[in-house]
């Protein structure tokens, strides 16, 4: 996912339905776009309100042809669907009324579909380059089974926080500002990092854990691992959350899976019987941002490992570390963020460029520090980290 | 459904890509060269952020993807355009 860089400072947004599209009863658009909206709301605490008459609105909605005022004009049917502005232009969405917009039918456009899309743009969402996110830009038809994916839930979650289960107080609280930890700014070196299924981001290391942020490290840690994971033990090798929300966490020759928290199921395994083909006592695992396998890395190899596939490991692994050019070998962690694919090995860390299929050009450049990128150390070297490597 | 046999010329490529942000908005009253390798790094570019494979060229699969209705708005915008994360 991406989030374009701007969002709503409250979370009860209205919105006005305009100028409505010629083709369909006002009613029933009127329930397709609060379905819409709804996609939203079953994730985070966001509430839409329609409004009528001349209240000014968060998210003014409008069915249109040709060029309607923006400088941005549709252009018939087919090609662009509809547009809408993001929080900090407005959060307006458009429709191109030229398109035969209909509901819960295969035949023409389908509005919910495309109206969820837009109008996760207005909450501050860019395209999403998962194909089977509702934020991936092209319409592939429709479908009676929508639901959102975990990318989009992510998404959203990362502007707009998870759903609470209680009412929130009037007024959101800030985030609690990054804090750096004594610890990780003397030793950065991890032994794991993961993104839990809400999407934060966890670096393990030892006993202990810690939640980061954005700019550094959450208040309130470290943690024991222990005291979240029950029965998981210190020194985990490796961790990942694949797409069907499992987190795996690896030490030996042995795995846990959770769901959250919760461990999911009687662990630990052998790495031989669930992930056949993959060695022990691995450095990092990770869900690559490429193309979304699994990849597991030991010393100066690694492992592609596919669920989907018999044998999950092809013969031709393992292969070289060298193969991702500019990536270190004897790697600590490794951790899709943003879209990217980090590396870490002791202090430093690497981004890679899943386009170039190299670690990218930076200004600084890669490696970096870990304890101030990462960790928020304000005293760390903020550039690139020695020509050891 | 996006027709079969499609042919996308460069010139529609171009204006299709920058459309979406991934070459700069092209000026037809200044009639902006535009050098195959940007053309070909900008197809590239469209490609992994779909999912195609990687070649830089307009081949079949590319053109019908550009074919195919979409959102309007870009694909590479804000501060996400050149990398998402400062880190």
């Amino acid at each position: 996912y991406a989030l374009q860089g701007s969002r709503w400072r409250t979370k009860n947004l209205t919105y006005k339905i305009s100028k409505y599209p010629t083709g369909l009863n006002k009613q029933e658009v009127e329930k397709e776009i609060a379905n819409a909206f709804s996609v939203w709301t079953g994730e985070t605490d966001l509430t839409f309100t329609r409004k009528t008459g001349h209240e000014n609105v968060h998210i003014d909605i409008r069915f249109e042809v040709g060029e309607h005022g923006d400088g941005d004009p549709f252009d018939g049917p087919g090609g662009t669907l509809a547009h809408a502005y993001f929080p900090v232009y407005g959060g307006d969405a458009h429709f191109d009324d030229s398109e035969r917009w209909t509901i819960r039918s295969y035949r023409g456009t389908n509005l919910f579909q495309v109206a969820a899309h837009e109008f996760g743009h207005s909450l501050g969402l860019s395209h999403s380059d998962v194909k089977s996110a509702l934020m991936a830009p092209f319409y592939r038809g429709y479908d009676p089974h929508f639901t959102l994916d975990q990318d989009d839930v992510s998404a959203i979650q990362a502007l707009y926080g998870t759903k609470t289960k209680s009412s929130v107080p009037r007024g959101s609280r800030p985030p609690p500002p990054a804090e750096q930890d004594p610890e990780l700014c003397k030793d950065p070196k991890i032994d794991a990092m993961f993104n839990t299924k809400d999407g934060e981001i966890i670096a393990f290391k030892g006993k202990h854990y810690w939640k980061l942020t954005d700019d550094g490290v959450a208040s309130g840690y470290p943690r024991r691992i222990s005291s979240t994971w029950k029965e998981l033990p210190s020194n985990i090798d490796a961790a990942f959350t694949y797409r069907n929300g499992k987190t795996y966490f690896f030490k030996g020759t042995q795995y846990w899976r959770y769901i959250n928290t919760t461990m999911d199921g009687d662990y630990p395994k052998e790495i031989s019987d669930g992930f056949t083909g993959i060695p022990d006592n691995i450095d990092a695992a990770t869900v690559w941002t490429g193309n979304g396998k699994i990849y597991f890395y030991k010393g100066t190899k690694f492992w592609r490992f596919d669920p989907a596939s018999k044998p999950p490991v092809r013969n031709s692994y393992p292969k070289l570390i060298q193969n991702w050019e500019g990536i270190p070998n004897h790697i600590n962690a490794a951790v899709p963020y943003k879209g990217y694919t980090y590396f870490f090995q002791d202090n430093a860390y690497y981004r890679f460029n899943d386009r170039l299929f190299k670690v990218d050009d930076a200004n600084p450049a890669f490696p970096r520090s870990t304890a101030y990128w990462w960790f928020g150390c304000k005293s760390a070297n903020k550039g690139t980290i020695g020509n050891d490597r | 459904a996006a027709p079969t046999d499609l042919v996308v010329s460069d010139t529609t490529a171009a204006n299709y890509l920058a459309q979406y942000g991934y070459l700069p908005p092209i000026n037809p009253e200044k009639g902006a060269f535009l050098s195959g390798d940007k053309l070909t790094a900008a197809i590239e570019e469209f490609q992994a952020f779909a999912g195609l494979n990687i070649t830089g060229e307009l081949n079949e699969e590319t053109a019908e993807l550009m074919a195919t209705p979409r959102c309007g708005v870009k694909d590479k915008v804000g501060p996400a355009a050149d990398g998402r994360s400062k880190r």
